[in-house]
C-alpha cells in the first residue's frame, strides 16, 4: 500500500539546516494497524506528511496505494487523493473555527458532495461513538481540548478512507476516551480492512498495534511485528 | 493558599445551558503537587482558568494567596497577579507566532522589565533543562507539537512564580522527554516551595502528585492525599 524509499526531509532555517528526516525506508501493507513512535522532534510528524502528501521528501521518494509517486503529483491531484482516499488527524486539531461540530465532521463529505441525507446519517453515528451527541452544536472554541480531539477524529474517519493517518490522537483524552477512540479504530480496521497509521506517545496504542516502527533523530531504528499469540 | 468556595461555572450557547462546574470546593495548601484527573470535558480546564483568575465563576468564589477574591479584582489588577505570582502552561500552548522561542520563553520577564542581562541567565537555564538549545533560534511553527509543549512549559515557569497551573503539560511529549519536565517541577517544588496544580491524563504525573483530585462532570468526587511511605 505503502511504501517509503530513502525518505530525507530538510527544512532549511537561515544558516541552520534541520534533518528532520535522514533516509526512511518503510512498507506498509493493507490493513495493517500500525504504530510510530519516538522521542519528541524524531520526526513522526514529519513522516506522516509525506505519507499523507501534504509534503514531499528532499531526497527519496513515497509511493502510495502501489501507484503514486508523491513528487509526480500536482495540487489537484494530491488534493484529491486525500479527498477520497486518506483521513488525517493532525497533531493540533485543524478544526475550521466558524464551523459547528457536526459542520467541520461533515466537510470532507461535503467536498466529496454527498447527497445531505446520507451524510446525516454518517455524522450522527460518528457523533455518537465519539460521544460528542450533546455538543452537535457547538464550535471548536466552546469545546475542551479532548472534545476538540474527538471532532477531528470523526472526521477523519468519516469518508471511511482506505488510509487513516492519526499524528496522537489520543494525546488529550483520558483512558476511556481514548480506549473509545481506538476501539472505533479498530472495527474499521477488522471489517473494512482500513489501514491505519498511528504516531503516537501512548502505551495503550502501542499494545493494540499490530506492528511498532521506533524513529529517533529522523531514522528508524526498530521495527517490531507483533506475532499473533 | 487557594481556596474555591462552591464555584459554579455555566456556559450560555443559544438555548442550551453547558454546566461546566457545578459546585467545586477545594483547598490548596502552598507547596502542594497536586493533579486534577477526571474525563475529557469534565471541567478540569475550566477550573484552571478559575484558579488562574482568567476567568470568574457564575456562582461561588475563589481565593487567592490567603487574600484576593477573584471576583474583586479588576482587568489591571489580576494582569499583575497573573504576571508575578502565577505561571500558566495551556492546554493548547498559545505561544506567539511571530516570536522565536528564546522570546517566547522571556516575554513574561519583559513584562516585569526584568534586566536583560538576567533575562537572558535564566532563558538560558529552561532551554537547556527542556531540551530545546538547538531550536532556541526557531519560531514555533517551525517545532514540533512536543517541542511547542517544552516552550510553553518554560515560558509558565521563567518568572519562578509562586503557582504553576499546568493543563496537559505532558501531553504530546514522550516518556522521557515528560519525565524530565516533572522533574524539573519537582525539583522547583522541593527547592522553591512552588505550588503546582495539573490538569491531567498521564499516569506518570498522577504518580508524582503528593495529591489527586478527581473531577467529574463539573463536580469534585474524590480528594486522596498520598500518605508518604
Ligand atoms: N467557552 C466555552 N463555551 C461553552 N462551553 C464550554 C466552553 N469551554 C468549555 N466548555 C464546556 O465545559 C465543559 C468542561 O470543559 P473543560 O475544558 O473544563 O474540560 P476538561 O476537563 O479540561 O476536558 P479535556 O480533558 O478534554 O481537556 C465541556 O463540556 C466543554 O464543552
Ligand atoms: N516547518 C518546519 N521548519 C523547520 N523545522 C521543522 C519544521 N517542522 C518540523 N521541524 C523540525 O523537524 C524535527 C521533526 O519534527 P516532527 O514534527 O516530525 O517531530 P515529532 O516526532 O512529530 O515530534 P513530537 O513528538 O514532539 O510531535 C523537529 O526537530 C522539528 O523542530
Ligand atoms: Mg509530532
Ligand atoms: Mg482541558
Amino acid at each position: 500500500l505503502i511504501h517509503t524509499v530513502g525518505v530525507t526531509k530538510d527544512y532549511q532555517l537561515g544558516t541552520h539546516t534541520v534533518h528532520a528526516l535522514r533516509g526512511v525506508d518503510l512498507r506498509v501493507r493493507p490493513g495493517e494497524f500500525l504504530s510510530i513512535v519516538g522521542p519528541s522532534g524524531s520526526g513522526k510528524t514529519t513522516l506522516l506528511n509525506m505519507i499523507g502528501c501534504l509534503d514531499i521528501p528532499t531526497e527519496g521518494m513515497v509511493e502510495l496505494f502501489g501507484e503514486f509517486d508523491t513528487r509526480d503529483l500536482d495540487d489537484k491531484a494530491s488534493t484529491l487523493l486525500r479527498r477520497d482516499r486518506i483521513g488525517f488527524i493532525f497533531q493540533s486539531f485543524n478544526l475550521m473555527p466558524v464551523l459547528n461540530i457536526r459542520e467541520n465532521i461533515g466537510l470532507p463529505l461535503d467536498l466529496q458532495r454527498m447527497d445531505s441525507k446520507e451524510m446525516n446519517v454518517r455524522i450522527d453515528e460518528l457523533v455518537e461513538v465519539v460521544g460528542l451527541t450533546e455538543f452537535a452544536e457547538h464550535r471548536p472554541e466552546e469545546l475542551s481540548g479532548g472534545q476538540r480531539q474527538r471532532v477531528a477524529v470523526a472526521r477523519a474517519l468519516v469518508t471511511q478512507p482506505d488510509l487513516v493517518l492519526a499524528d496522537e490522537p489520543t494525546a488529550n483524552l483520558d483512558h476511556e476516551s481514548g480506549m473509545a477512540i481506538l476501539r472505533l479504530m479498530q472495527k474499521m480496521n477488522e471489517t473494512r480492512g482500513t489501514t491505519f497509521i498511528f504516531s503516537t506517545h501512548d502505551p495503550k496504542v502501542m499494545d493494540l498495534a499490530t506492528r511498532t516502527v521506533v524513529i529517533e533523530d529522523g531514522m528508524v531504528t526498530e521495527d517490531t511485528v507483533k506475532s499473533k499469540s
